[in-house]
């Protein structure tokens, strides 16, 4: 006899909730660019009954980026969404998750982020600075200056930029870039790294020690520029994840998919 | 001439009566937002 047809969800039963919560978590435990993002809003879900205690479950999920980067042991619940005068990003996610004797798990994810319009936030906030394309020259002088300006005066180990996560450009009353980066720490010290002939290189998974910086510019009425980086310290990785497997830069572009 | 005819308003003995305290179901989805919309 088929399984009886389980009552529909609304998205905001306790239920669609808990199925969130684990599409969530897996999406930000799954993603290695950008920032963690947190639960907008439950736009859908549909639950398809298999058999006794055995669902499939489809989530469509609005989500808001928050200001964790992804490399953050900062708990979700604690990272605040980033707000709209700050040029939020949105992330639209269709999730199909299994129910299996009371218990979740994710089968599939596919995500789109976009930042909102730029219209949006100048009709709210006319003198909000808006975000900048990642490869835009004056973010990446700065990013450049920012992490030489770090390294130049740090005592600790010498950082490597692994990716510049936003960038945004005010243009009056002042012009001022901002702009937002991961790291990580080398295996020199920032005096060893001077010395040309040491080939600085990202400390191994096991000793990984990542970080953030963020950086602000201002190139007009007078050059000014401030620094402040945080490393996170030691972090056991997601083993079925790979981290960063290169320092190289990687830009994590608003606007990207990931499945 | 066409002329578009104003709905009639539904004669309000039409109207099925509710119970008193009738709280209508909350839409199922799409659910609330918990920060603002883009």
């Amino acid at each position: 006899v088929p399984a009886a047809t389980p009552a529909p969800l609304g998205c905001d039963d306790p239920e669609s909730e808990a199925a969130a919560e684990v599409a969530v978590n897996y999406i930000n435990d799954h993603s290695r660019h950008g920032y963690k993002f947190a639960l907008n809003r439950i736009k859908n879900i549909r639950v398809l009954r298999q058999e006794l205690n055995n669902d499939v479950i489809f989530l469509e999920l609005d989500l808001l980026e928050t200001t964790c980067h992804i490399l953050s042991p900062t708990p979700l619940a604690n990272c605040t969404v980033r707000s709209f005068k700050e040029h939020a990003v949105e992330g639209d996610c269709d999730v199909k998750l299994q129910k299996l004797d009371g218990k979740f798990s994710v089968l599939a994810s596919k995500c789109h982020s976009h930042a909102d319009s730029s219209e949006d936030v100048l009709q709210l906030c006319p003198e909000c600075p808006l975000l900048a394309s990642l490869n835009n020259t004056e973010v990446l002088t700065t990013v450049t200056a920012a992490l030489s300006d770090h390294n130049s005066k740090t005592a600790g180990a010498y950082l490597r930029l692994l990716e510049i996560g936003r960038a945004r450009i005010q243009h009056r009353p002042v012009h001022i870039i901002s702009v937002e980066f991961a790291v990580a720490a080398t295996n020199c010290s920032a005096a060893e790294a001077k010395d040309n002939g040491k080939a600085c290189q990202l400390l191994p998974d096991d000793q990984s020690n990542f970080g953030f910086c963020t950086a602000t510019q201002v190139t007009q009425p007078s050059q000014d520029l401030r620094v402040d980086c945080q490393l996170y310290g030691h972090q056991v990785p997601t083993a079925d994840v790979p981290l960063f497997s290169r320092p190289g830069v990687i830009y994590s572009q608003q606007g990207q998919d990931t499945s | 001439t066409v002329a578009k005819r104003a709905v009639a308003e539904v004669a309000q003995h039409d109207k099925v009566p509710r119970p008193v305290g009738f709280v209508p179901p909350a839409p199922p989805c799409p659910g609330k937002i918990r920060h603002f919309k883009i």
